[in-house]
């Protein structure tokens, strides 16, 4: 059995509504420490990875590790008919593995709603990647900046051109853009230390210059869940695909892999 | 201009 409640408005409920412009069904795995959900955009660019540590939600139990297809669209919809103060429940039961049941519990508890939404194939959305702890050493740069200037440097290139040029190196970090009507350029000068401050813009990780063409729908796409916490660490590599990362607690984390846009 | 990459270059589906 697996169960795990927590109150309406809450982180993951926020992360859901978040997602959904790239993503419409999800695989969630869920074990003894926590909910993990992995989604493919339909187009290939993005896969987003996030991990909620069991201590994050309001009580959590998984008796044994499950596997789930979930239509996150479907769900979001269902967890909007919540009230304030409710308390979310969900639920699946060793005996029905064909649906999930989600239940309402008003703050009095004098009222409970109960609904069954139906699990569906998700097996596409699972990605072999490796551990972050991998990964993280194999990107030539990794900064840290405030997700709301992060947001702000998106919404502002977008005004120009569909794409972003992100160039990082010792002395600069810029996101930049060229269009026919223009070319806007944002210069970050960064802090250079292993523990960002979380009003400045840090680079933490520096192997080589390196930079990379994105397309700016879907970095506001990772923006707009980043908003939802303080700071962004992104990561830049020419072999591996962007990496947009922000911290759940102490333990979980949401990630969106992005493939970049190249010259052939 | 540059085209949009797929990320199936990078990670393996299983």
């Amino acid at each position: 059995m697996f169960e795990l409640t927590m109150a309406k408005g809450s982180i993951l409920q926020g992360v859901l509504e978040a997602i959904l412009d790239l993503v419409n069904v999800a695989n969630v795995d869920c074990s003894s420490k926590g909910f993990s959900l992995q989604a493919l955009d339909t187009e290939h660019v993005v896969f987003l990875s996030l991990f909620f540590p069991s201590e994050v939600f309001r009580s959590y139990r998984c008796d044994e590790d499950c596997s789930m297809g979930i239509a996150i669209a479907d769900m979001v919809d269902l967890l909007r008919a919540s009230n304030d103060g409710d308390i979310i429940t969900i639920k699946v039961t060793d005996q029905n593995f064909e649906d999930i049941t989600i239940t309402f519990e008003s703050p009095d508890k004098t009222k409970t709603t109960d609904m069954d939404l139906q699990l569906v194939d998700a097996r596409s959305h699972r990605l072999k990647i490796s551990e972050w702890h991998d990964m993280e050493s194999e990107y030539q740069a990794i900064f840290c900046m405030p997700s709301a200037q992060f947001m702000l440097n998106c919404k502002s290139l977008s005004v120009i051109d569909d794409d972003v040029v992100i160039r990082v190196n010792e002395e600069v970090i810029s996101f930049s853009t060229k269009g026919k009507s223009g070319c806007v350029n944002i210069s970050h000068v960064p802090n250079k230390t292993d523990n960002p401050e979380k009003a400045s813009v840090t680079l933490t990780h520096m192997r080589g210059p390196v930079s990379l063409t994105l397309n700016l729908r879907y970095m506001k796409s990772c923006a707009k869940v980043s908003t939802l916490f303080d700071q962004v660490k992104i990561g830049l590599s020419t072999k591996l695909p962007l990496m947009v990362e922000c911290k759940i607690a102490e333990k979980g984390y949401i990630r969106y892999f992005v493939a970049p846009k190249i010259t052939e | 201009s540059p085209t949009q990459k797929t990320l199936d270059r990078f990670f393996q589906s299983s």
